[in-house]
């Protein structure tokens, strides 16, 4: 148990702690602007490879960025999702809480939003996530997170494409999540 | 994946997360961590939880709404994250994920499945520094 004011975050990310720790402690600052300040740092620095550009490229080797920030006063909450060519996810979320109706921006159109509010669009990659993603596709793709299609996604690498006979499975079975290496080191 | 709650002196209570996803993604997925109610969720009349792991099958069970619920409904924030993961790993046995839940006064604690170990980090009144605390799986 503590006493207020406090912050907490997942994962062993002390300088986003200490950050919004500090913010948090400044006259006039906001719980909002803690959380944009915690989560700023990891964004910098790449936390564990998790946390902004540079990591978990995508199939294509893109890396891009899902942020939100709620404000549990309000309820008023701004989001991106599959944010593209900008650095500060954070931020662009506390824009779309700030400065739209909306609770959600997606892809592209995120982007667009986030050069509109002044964001800088440059690369997410770097030389780091390009060699995750030349190891993946040198490793057959794998894992990936296709099922039910052809080429076999357990084995190749697409295009995939739907098979021309697919027989709808009735089994009770759980779906299998073990092979997607979900660890500190990769995951939402 | 970072997910943060922070509280002020006065209860005002928020929640974010910011994150890259899953690593080989299918282009244009999306995970939990934007979506209300799974990467993180905040009432300042109650608390504030927030997720992280496999984004897919966490946005399926809204484990930080849950959190928050049962913290609402008196539950301490570590069996309120328990909690909500129970649900989960119904379904799932071998997924992997953790949810931290905080109430409104500041307890805070958390639950995991599948990870290896986990750990969160908290600064709070009277603290010099951040503190780390380790969950076992």
């Amino acid at each position: 148990s503590s006493t207020l004011p406090i912050v907490v975050n997942t994962w062993p990310f002390v300088n986003a702690t200490r950050v919004a720790w500090r913010t948090l402690d400044k006259d006039g600052a906001t719980v909002i602007d803690a959380i944009e300040a915690g989560c700023m740092v990891c964004e910098k620095e790449q936390c564990d490879g998790t946390v902004g550009y540079g990591g978990s490229p995508d199939e294509n080797g893109e890396s891009s960025l899902d942020a939100m920030i709620m404000d549990g006063t309000t309820m008023n909450v701004g989001a991106v999702g599959y944010l593209r060519r900008v650095k500060s996810a954070i931020s662009v979320a506390r824009q779309v809480l700030e400065k739209t109706k909306h609770t959600l921006l997606v892809g592209e159109l995120a982007t667009q939003f986030a050069v509109s509010m002044g964001f800088p669009e440059e690369s997410l990659s770097t030389k780091k996530s390009k060699e995750i993603w030349k190891k993946w596709r040198d490793s057959n793709c794998q894992p990936n997170f296709w099922q039910n299609v052809v080429p076999d996604p357990k084995t190749s690498c697409g295009p995939y494409s739907r098979p021309k006979t697919f027989e709808h499975s009735d089994k009770t079975s759980l779906p299998e999540r073990r092979d997607l290496e979900i660890s500190r080191y990769n995951h939402d | 994946t970072i997910g943060m709650i922070a509280i002020d002196g006065e209860g005002n209570v928020a929640a974010g997360t910011s994150t890259n996803g899953a690593t080989h993604k299918i282009p244009g997925r999306v995970g939990d961590s934007p979506i209300t109610g799974a990467g993180a969720y905040a009432d300042s009349s109650i608390g504030a939880a927030v997720g992280t792991g496999d984004g897919d099958v966490l946005m399926r069970f809204l484990p930080s709404f849950r959190a928050v619920l049962n913290m609402a409904q008196g539950i301490e924030p570590e069996a309120a994250a328990e909690e909500s993961l129970k649900k989960i790993t119904q379904f799932y046995p071998d997924f992997s994920g953790a949810v931290v839940a905080v109430d409104r006064r500041g307890n805070h604690g958390a639950a995991c499945h599948g990870f290896e170990s986990f750990q969160y980090s908290v600064f709070a009144a009277g603290f010099k520094d951040a503190v780390l605390k380790n969950i076992p799986c």
